[in-house]
């Protein structure tokens, strides 16, 4: 049930 | 150097237990303020925050900020080694590569004394939005590690879906589909009250087993906060009085 993102795409990554 | 004392280990256990299944090794950031933690799983879906402040030690002590970086499988079982109610020092020369952990038996003598290595791990804080949530819920947080554990055996994922009829949780699975409201009460000021504000209706799905394992830390606090917008990461804060646990979960999206 869905794709699952990642918190990448949502917070500033190193 | 760091030296830290907390009045009971149990604190420590509980904290640890609400992480470890997520993160496998960490840095503890000392500094002035207190210990701070942040780590994302492997599989970069969530991320845990903690904050334990000075203030909430018996004695703390912290000349310049370290990292203490700590294999969490480790840390566990030494702190198996502590009774909940012991008064627990945790100390740290500078530059030092191990932690030093002492337990002081509330009621007797007894004086256990352990070091644990640290580990060099290469970790970047992350940066994370400050957001405006267009949706708070707050309930007990018993009830919400019921809720997860319950769908969690009909289905992967739950939609959670904030409405002015109060917050609903469901779940489909391949033999059975299940759901649950949970209605705002009346009573703000009860410690069962479910409270939702809201700015506009959300809807999102996340991986239940994330937040069955997020559930955990209901041990360290009796209310749990839900906080989510459309489209962005679901935000789950424990506050204890000592400090908070934070838990954020990328959504799903589509079907």
């Amino acid at each position: 049930m869905g794709r699952q993102q990642t918190l990448a795409k949502f917070f500033d990554m190193p | 150097m760091l030296e830290a004392k907390l009045a009971e280990a149990g604190t420590l256990k509980k904290l640890l237990d609400a992480i470890k299944e997520l993160v496998t090794d960490a840095n503890f950031e000392c500094n002035e303020e207190g210990i701070n933690l942040q780590a994302m799983d492997n599989s970069h879906v969530a991320l845990v925050a903690v904050h334990l402040e000075a203030a909430g030690f018996k004695r703390y002590r912290c000349d310049r900020p370290m990292p203490l970086g700590v294999n969490l499988t480790s840390l566990t079982k030494v702190l198996k080694c502590a009774k909940d109610d012991d008064i627990t020092t945790l100390k740290a020369a500078d530059e030092a590569d191990v932690l030093n952990l002492v337990y002081e038996a509330k009621n007797s003598d007894r004086i256990a004394e352990y070091d644990m290595k640290l580990m060099d791990i290469d970790s970047d804080t992350l940066g994370i939005p400050d957001t405006e949530y267009d949706a708070r819920v707050t309930m007990p947080s018993a009830e919400f590690t019921r809720v997860v554990r319950d769908l969690s055996q009909l289905g992967e994922s739950v939609r959670i879906e904030v409405s002015k009829e109060g917050v609903r949780f469901a779940s489909e699975g391949e033999a059975a589909n299940g759901s649950v409201l949970m209605k705002q009460t009346d009573d703000d000021e009860d410690t069962q009250a479910i409270t939702i504000e809201m700015n506009q209706h959300v809807s999102l799905t996340f991986s239940l087993k994330y937040l069955v394992n997020f559930s955990k830390s209901a041990s360290l606090c009796p209310r749990v906060q839900l906080m989510m917008s459309n489209d962005v990461p679901l935000l789950v804060a424990y506050d204890f009085g000592q400090g908070y646990i934070r838990y954020y979960l990328a959504p799903k999206i589509g079907d």
